[in-house]
Formats: C-alpha cells, structure tokens, sequence
C-alpha cells in the first residue's frame, strides 16, 4: 500500500532505538516510512508481478502459449510477440474482467471483442489510415443521423468494412487485401454515386448493383454527362 | 507483420508499457 501524505504527516517522528529488530516506534511516521514499500509508481508488468495470483496466471499463461505456439495463427502469434501488450490484456482481464483461471483467460482473450481482437482492430485501422493518408486519397465523409463521419471515425462505413474483413497481419497480404477493399469502395462508391446523381427518375433499388456492374464494364466511361441518357440503356 | 501494422504495434506497445499508475 502506498502512504497518504497527509496521514503520514499526523504521525510524530520517533527518535531511533537500538534493537536490531525493532528500530522504530510502530506509532511514528518513520516506521512506517521505513515498513511501507516505497510509493514508487508502476506500469502494468510490475503491478502484474506485485499481485500473487496475476502474477502466477502470467506465467501459467506464458507456459500454456510457450506449449501451444505451433498451434496459434499467424494474428495471435504476431500481437504475443509484444510482451507489453500480452501484459495488457491480461491485467485487463484479470483486474478489469476478475479472470484468474486459465482457460476462461486464454478463450477471454482469443474471442471476446475486446480481447486480441480489440489489438488487431487498432492495428488494421490505425495502418489503414496511415495508408490512406500517405496515398493521399479521397475517402468522402458520410452523414449519419445528421452528423458527418470521416475515415478517422470508427463509424464510417469504409472502417467499419475494414474491421469486417478479418485481414491478415502478414506483410504480404495485409496491403494487398487493404488496397482492393479500399479501391473497391472508392469504386463502387463512383458508380453508386453516378446512379444516385442520374435524373431519371426512381431507380429500384434491386437494379442498382446490376447497374454498377454495367456501368463498370461499360465500353464507353459512364460519367455525370452521359449517363442520364445510357442508364435507361442498361 | 507488414511494416505499419508493425510499427502502429510497437507503439501501443511502448505507450502501454511506459505508462505508470498508483497501483
């Protein structure tokens, strides 16, 4: 426990005594300078290792992963590979989550949403918009129940396509998955937009995937001039 | 691991693990 500075400050201050085991008066502030551990602040590993039952889940957990490693994919392996992370999820399921066994931890953190799961999704979104920041491109913001939502929000549709993906971390795939689900939405959403802007009249909506396709494999590039007149076309 | 998914992980990593509380 750590000491309050205004309870300690109550205390007297008690001269030294000479027994080896018993130096300071139990009623002075000195005692209990001397008997409560330093107040020194701690990061997560160490406020893991201070508590006897999370610290020996820690190990029980490092062992059970050390066994289990050649069955673990790819994704698992990837965010296990960060001791700080690894330590994060377990101090929050233990200490947020009260988990103390095994494995009710190892199903905690492989399927609940806030799990690894909660990791790899800060992962994917946080790559997936440094990328779209570097390639510079244009992911209009999109109005929901009046408020507009960028590619920064977590609610815009594109993420939220994203986060559904499941993507590999792998440094082949990862790019190449992200690049065609996020051409596929700039895309699809040019001709959904087209459609959309075209004035004549009331489109079904049933049609309109059917007409995204037309429009895509279209010999002649659908734009805002002519599609008015190729729409009743397809 | 593909080098931003990479780096996006040390950093949380880092910011996870330099962070201190009173316990």
């Amino acid at each position: 426990a750590s000491l309050n500075l205004r309870e300690a400050l109550a205390k007297s201050i008690y001269a030294k005594k000479t027994e080896i085991d018993e130096r300071w008066d139990k009623r002075g502030l000195l005692y209990d300078l001397v008997h409560t551990k330093e107040n020194k602040l701690s990061n997560i590993s160490d406020i893991i290792d201070q508590n006897k039952e999370s610290a020996n889940l820690k190990y029980e957990y490092q062992e059970f992963l050390k066994e289990n490693w050649n069955f673990l994919s790819n994704n698992q392996k990837a965010i296990f590979g960060f001791e700080n992370i690894s330590d994060y999820l377990l101090a929050y399921a233990y200490f947020k989550k009260g988990i103390s066994e095994i494995n009710a931890l190892n199903n905690f953190i492989n399927n609940r949403k806030d799990g690894l799961a909660a990791i790899i999704n800060y992962a994917v979104i946080s790559a997936a918009r440094t990328f779209i920041q570097k390639e510079s491109l244009h992911i209009h913001s999109v109005t929901i129940k009046k408020l507009p939502y960028t590619y920064n929000d977590d609610e815009h549709p594109l993420i939220q396509k994203i986060i559904s993906s499941n993507l590999s971390l792998n440094n082949f795939s990862f790019s190449k998955e992200l690049n065609k689900i996020i051409d596929n939405y700039i895309y699809n959403g040019k001709e959904a937009k087209l459609i959309e802007h075209a004035d004549i009249g009331d489109i079904p909506a049933e049609y309109i995937p059917l007409l995204i396709k037309y429009i895509k494999n279209s010999p002649i590039p659908i734009t805002d001039l002519n599609v008015n007149y190729f729409l009743p076309l397809f | 691991l593909d080098p931003t998914i990479k780096k996006h992980l040390t950093d949380l990593d880092t910011l996870l693990g330099k962070h201190v509380f009173n316990p």
